[in-house]
């Protein structure tokens, strides 16, 4: 199983959209998808279709409550989804001296899966945590229980500000808490091919971190603005797209599968 | 004089291309205008070309340290400008017990403004703050000293989310620190008009918001992305662009001056 954090503290780069089509292309893959929102936002959960409002318990209820993980899961469209509320706006505050408060959604994930195995439950292929544009409380929950680490960038100026500071609290995690935590891939977002200024910002990036950059660029596409407001993911909403295209080429990249013909 | 705190707690929405291009603007319409850094990653402060580590004090030094403002301030193509530094990420917390630390930049502008006066320099027009992406202290800061509120909104699904939480902090920040506090002023920023999905988004913005929506738009433009890479603004970098225009027609709007021909 590959348990993945997206991350970056940076606000609208692209963790959420990546978040919800990547996993619906893995799942076109054939893998099994396992979508846990931390974003007290909640836009990964809109996304999907779920209204944070309607849901009875959430995520805020794992981390903050008594809820186990199986209480809270949803299936939107093939995915399983841990949808979250704006009550975890809260969590940070509420555990700030709770002992162990980093580990809290890795043990709960741990019951989670053990459970499944017992009832024969085939287990998740992939996990993905779509963070919020912070480095707090929630971020480092994702941390700890995460194996991988991948991060969205812009393809702007000002990209790869605040890169140093996550990258040091991927290393703070890794020899405190998560040995296995590595940073796996960085990926192009919003992307446009057509204007210097993204060629030369993806220069840089591709400098700073080498092959952890993914060949897969992911293009400016509207067909991934829109799909959140029709509730799907832009494989449903728009399968013919080059949104749809790049998070297909992205899972097989990250896989080494290729689309089912 | 004119003390405007460019807001919004979400990230990337055009907070710091508004501050640097809207104080230009105002400069080209014959104004006075001061431009304060209040984000730890110093956004406006490299956009005007200058190098926050090469910068003997900050805004940092002027919040938790001994400076005046009037010892960081620098000139900028015209501009005065209060640069930031990263220190400033510590601000929060090294604050968090002073008494009034809401009111510690309006207390050493207060000191500024009257020494000025006492020197029989001519006063500021405009002063424009740019605030990181969060409601903590630092905005706090911004809001209890600038007299309006102006919001720069992305027309993209979920801009309006997280609205009613900042609306709620400047009702706070009137009711018990600036009774003068308003908002005066929506921008649409980034704004695809080929669009369907940035016109709808606009709508809804313009349900909420009625009349305090400008009626310009800063339209998507390249080169407003560009000009921070040249250290310059788009006014210097490309007066015939867009983005350009688009600044020098709200600079219009919202100061009743046109152009001088
Ligand atoms: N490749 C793309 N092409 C066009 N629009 C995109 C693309 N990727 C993301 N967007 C749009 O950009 C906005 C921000 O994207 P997204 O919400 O995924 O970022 P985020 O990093 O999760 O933001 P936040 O920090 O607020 O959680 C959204 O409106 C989204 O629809
Ligand atoms: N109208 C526009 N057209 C094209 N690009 C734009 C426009 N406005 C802003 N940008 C680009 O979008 C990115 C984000 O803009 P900006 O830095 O002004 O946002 P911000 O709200 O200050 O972000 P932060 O929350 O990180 O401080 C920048 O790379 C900027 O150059
Ligand atoms: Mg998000
Ligand atoms: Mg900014």
């Amino acid at each position: 199983m590959r348990a993945i954090a997206v991350i970056n503290q940076k606000g609208g780069v692209g963790k959420t959209t990546t978040t919800v089509n990547l996993g619906a292309a893995l799942l076109r893959l054939g893998f099994r998808v396992l979508l846990i929102d931390l974003d007290p936002q909640a836009n990964m959960t809109i996304h999907l279709n779920v209204d944070p409002s309607g849901v009875d318990k959430s995520v805020y209820d794992v981390l903050c409550g008594k809820s186990a993980v199986a209480d809270v899961m949803l299936e939107c469209a093939g995915l399983s989804v841990v949808p979250s509320h704006i009550d975890l706006a809260g969590a940070e505050v509420e555990l700030v001296s709770m002992v162990g408060r980093e580990t809290i959604l890795r043990d709960k994930l741990a019951t989670l899966f053990a459970d499944r195995e017992k009832a024969g439950e085939a287990p998740f292929d992939f996990v993905l945590i779509d963070c919020p544009p912070s480095l707090g409380l929630l971020s480092l929950n994702a941390l700890t229980f995460a194996g991988e680490v991948i991060i969205p960038m812009q393809t702007e100026y000002f990209a790869l500000q605040g890169m140093t500071k996550l990258m040091d609290v991927v290393e703070l995690v890794r020899s405190r808490l998560n040995p296995d935590l590595h940073i796996s891939a960085i990926v192009p977002c919003r992307y446009d091919p057509r204007t210097n200024l993204a060629k030369e910002v993806l220069d840089e990036i591709l400098r700073y971190f080498g092959d952890k950059v993914t060949k897969t660029r992911i293009r400016s596409n509207v067909r991934l603005a829109e799909a959140p407001s029709h509730g799907e993911t832009v494989l449903d909403y728009d399968p013919e797209s080059k949104g749809a295209a790049d998070y297909l080429c992205l899972a097989t990249e990250l896989t080494g599968v290729a689309m089912p013909t």
